[in-house]
């Protein structure tokens, strides 16, 4: 299965993630 | 000699294809690494082999899947089922809330189960958290209302959201376009990858309103990220729950994509949805609002929509 987020968000919003990276709930994945 | 002459050719082939579709299986994974290393364009499913994979009675095998876990089991097969799951997908049994096995009657429920109340700190730094634990599959802007789902294989916005309203004096923007609330912003994405192993709960990643909740009945392709290289739009052949609504800035949708042996999905606010069941049709959605037509809310929380805080248990997915 598998949860997908779309949003919107000023253009300077940057993830703080690598691609294939493990994750856990209530983890950040990114801020402005 | 004699029998184990006339034994040994009928013996041959299976180890033949066993060494043989292993050989293929790695020279594959191999080629592929040597791609993903050079930057080309992965190698996508022909439509042929796409249709074939999906003329595969995948739904119904996710039925029958789901009946047979949800049959209890007797105490004593238990924990020998339990564990030989444990072992194979590396469940950390120490975050459950219930670490006795023989508490749950079924491998469905043993799926459900419940972490302990601490184990995930909420990141208070981030606007937005994981709603998932998985494995980031993709994340990144949206161009040209095309998402991609891996890298290099991408699908369509508009397939994987459907329609959305147009403003009466708007005819010529593009789909990401009608998404956004102000020019200053873009449209991004992220993509959670669940393995069988993982708590499959899913929660809330920022404060938001959910006001739709869109219905796609569809395929049960596995989402297996080796499958998403191939498949082309795979998150829209699928099974899926899109929830849709606002954050404080602007668009905001959270959706639960269902694979083979987990077709189903749970929103715990939504008792009138119901997933992987025979009476809808592939290819069909069906909306559901939380907010009636003079803006006020079902919920009645008074502010038209499900209100949602970051952090809170949203919905699950189930085996079957």
């Amino acid at each position: 299965s598998t949860i997908v987020l779309l949003f919107e968000a000023p253009k300077d919003f940057s993830f703080s993630l690598q691609p294939g990276q493990r994750i856990r709930v209530g983890e950040g994945l990114g801020s402005l | 000699v004699s029998t184990g002459r006339s034994i040994l050719p009928s013996r041959w082939p299976l180890p033949l294809l066993l060494v043989s579709g292993g050989g293929y299986l790695g020279y594959q994974k191999y080629k592929w690494r040597e791609q993903q290393q050079d930057g080309a364009t992965p190698v996508l499913a022909t439509p042929t082999q796409v249709a074939l994979y999906r003329s595969f009675p995948t739904r119904l095998l996710s039925r029958a899947w789901g009946r047979l876990n949800g049959v209890e089991l007797p105490n004593w097969l238990r924990k020998p089922v339990y564990s030989l799951y444990i072992w194979t997908f590396g469940v950390n049994m120490q975050e459950a809330a219930v670490e006795d096995l023989h508490q749950y009657r079924n491998l469905g429920e043993f799926f459900r189960r419940r972490l302990k109340p601490a184990v995930r700190p909420l990141c208070a730094n981030s606007c937005l958290i994981s709603p998932a634990d998985g494995k980031i599959l993709h994340f990144g802007q949206v161009k040209n209302s095309e998402v991609e789902q891996v890298k290099g294989v991408t699908y369509s916005l508009e397939n994987f959201l459907g329609p959305q309203k147009r403003r009466s004096n708007d005819s010529t923007s593009s789909f990401r376009d009608l998404l956004l609330s102000s020019p200053d912003n873009d449209l991004f994405h992220v993509v959670v990858y669940l393995a069988p192993g993982d708590y499959h709960c899913f929660h809330s990643p920022a404060d938001w309103k959910v006001e739709l909740r869109r219905h796609f009945p569809g395929s049960l392709l596995s989402v297996n990220p080796g499958v998403a290289r191939l498949v082309k739009e795979l998150f829209c052949l699928n099974e899926r729950v899109a929830l849709t609504g606002q954050w404080q800035h602007g668009f905001f949708s959270l959706t639960a994509v269902g694979a083979t042996n987990v077709g189903s999905i749970r929103v715990y606010f939504d008792q009138e949805l119901q997933t992987n069941v025979p009476r809808y049709n592939k290819g069909s959605f069906h909306d559901h609002s939380y907010v009636t037509i003079d803006g006020q809310s079902l919920k009645a929380d008074g502010e038209g929509g499900v209100v949602l805080q970051k952090g809170a248990a949203v919905g699950e997915f189930n085996l079957g």
